[in-house]
């Protein structure tokens, strides 16, 4: 038995599996699992269906766990499947938001990696790819998607951190994730990845300086976003584009989904601002994840009411 | 496999404040096993950021005088890498 499952903690990749079987028991109703695809080393790729409509209601997509080592981001995940649950009738806000939305939760989108970061090297980034005519291992699966995926000759290296790949989608992982909202994107309003560290709310785009179409939108939520998480421990985030507020990146998963005509995506880079870089305590993965909850509602409810 | 240990592997930060700066940062990148926290990769590393990268207990000596040598000011953020691996796990078993 992988042993005992706790939202105050980081669990195994085993753990998170019984858990998830343990959500779709407990709540038949509320939560369902599909699976989207598996790894290359055939892990499944699960996503957690939360809300109470049908397939034709709204529905925004969150992923955690892209990059195996930024750990407190699968947590936010398990955190935000928790609550959606636990204060659905309890809580207005949520009552409401999946009364009336579904939200696609993909717990761990890098499983071969996280269970890597578990097992072998707790600084491990990529997935577990092996490369050809090269004895590194993985790709960066943030820099495999279809948007402007080779833009930047610095990817291309399968020894590098950010090695984009041998083609666009090349990896299965995110195959199943781009199959997976190619075919759910009448529905999908909002994408929402999450990521660690640095206490940044970022949105389009990475690939140019360039400023997409709802800029101002994406501006003003962003910035409302990390004001409502600050209410709760006055955590500051700072917030803007990728490309100005980061560096430029390409073959990212925000930009995908902007430009396959999801005008909403956000990436959040969880805490800290570096004390503990990637190591967050896990007495801090609590309060990381309530006041993300704030933000995240926050930007539900404004995809509720803006969105047709 | 044994699994990889970290000890006594320390975590820098270093406001690069010039172009200069950079390319220092980006040279000892090329001669250094370094692990890039923020930004993630060598290639992103420009004037006006904060830098955070691992190095080995071996090869922090040697990027401790290299940014001496220059008078870039430095933080070591963590001292010692394994220890705080070790110690992320603060929370008992319910």
């Amino acid at each position: 038995k992988p042993g005992r499952h706790s939202y105050r903690k980081y669990n195994s990749w085993d753990k998170i599996v019984a858990w998830t079987e343990k959500m779709v028991n407990k709540n038949p109703k509320m939560v369902s699992r599909i699976q989207i695809g598996s790894t290359v080393e055939d892990n499944p790729l699960y996503v957690l269906q939360i809300g109470k409509g049908g397939e034709s209601r709204k529905a925004i997509f969150m992923d955690c766990g892209i990059h195996a080592r930024e750990w407190v981001s699968p947590a936010f995940c398990q955190w935000f499947v928790y609550q959606a649950i636990k204060t659905y009738g309890r809580k207005k806000i949520m009552t409401k938001l999946l009364d009336r939305m579904n939200f696609y939760v993909l717990p761990v989108f890098n499983v071969d990696g996280y269970i890597w970061s578990w097992t072998q090297n707790r600084m491990w980034r990529k997935n577990r790819s092996k490369n050809q005519n090269s004895k590194c291992i993985g790709t960066d699966l943030n820099r495999n998607f279809n948007v402007s995926w080779n833009s930047f000759h610095n990817t291309g290296n399968p020894c590098q951190d950010i090695y984009r790949g041998p083609a666009p989608e090349s990896e299965k992982e995110t195959k199943a994730v781009t199959d997976f909202i190619r075919s759910h994107l009448k529905t999908i309003k909002a994408y929402i990845t999450f990521h660690s560290y640095s206490q940044m709310l970022l949105f389009p785009y990475g690939y140019t300086t360039d400023k997409p179409p709802n800029h101002g939108d994406l501006d003003k939520v962003a910035k409302i976003g990390t004001d409502v998480l600050a209410t709760r421990y006055e955590t500051r985030y700072i917030y803007g584009p990728i490309a100005s507020t980061i560096y430029p990146t390409s073959g990212s998963s925000l930009d995908w989904a902007y430009d396959l005509g999801i005008k909403h995506t956000f990436a959040f880079e969880l805490r800290d601002k570096g004390k503990f870089g990637f190591l967050l305590p896990e007495s801090r993965i609590k309060s990381t994840c309530r006041e993300t909850m704030l933000a995240v509602k926050f930007i539900a409810k404004y995809i509720l009411k803006h969105t047709s | 496999i044994a699994p990889v240990r970290f000890d006594r592997e320390k975590v820098f930060r270093v406001k690069i404040q010039d172009e200069k700066e950079a390319n220092i940062i980006k040279d000892l990148a090329k001669t250094n096993e370094i692990d890039f926290w923020y930004p993630d990769a060598m290639h992103h590393v420009a004037a006006q950021m904060t830098v955070d990268f691992r190095v080995s207990e071996k090869e922090s000596q040697s990027i401790q005088s290299a940014l001496d040598q220059n008078k870039m000011p430095y933080q070591i953020l963590i001292n010692d890498l394994q220890e705080e691996i070790e110690k992320q796990f603060d929370v008992k078993e319910d």
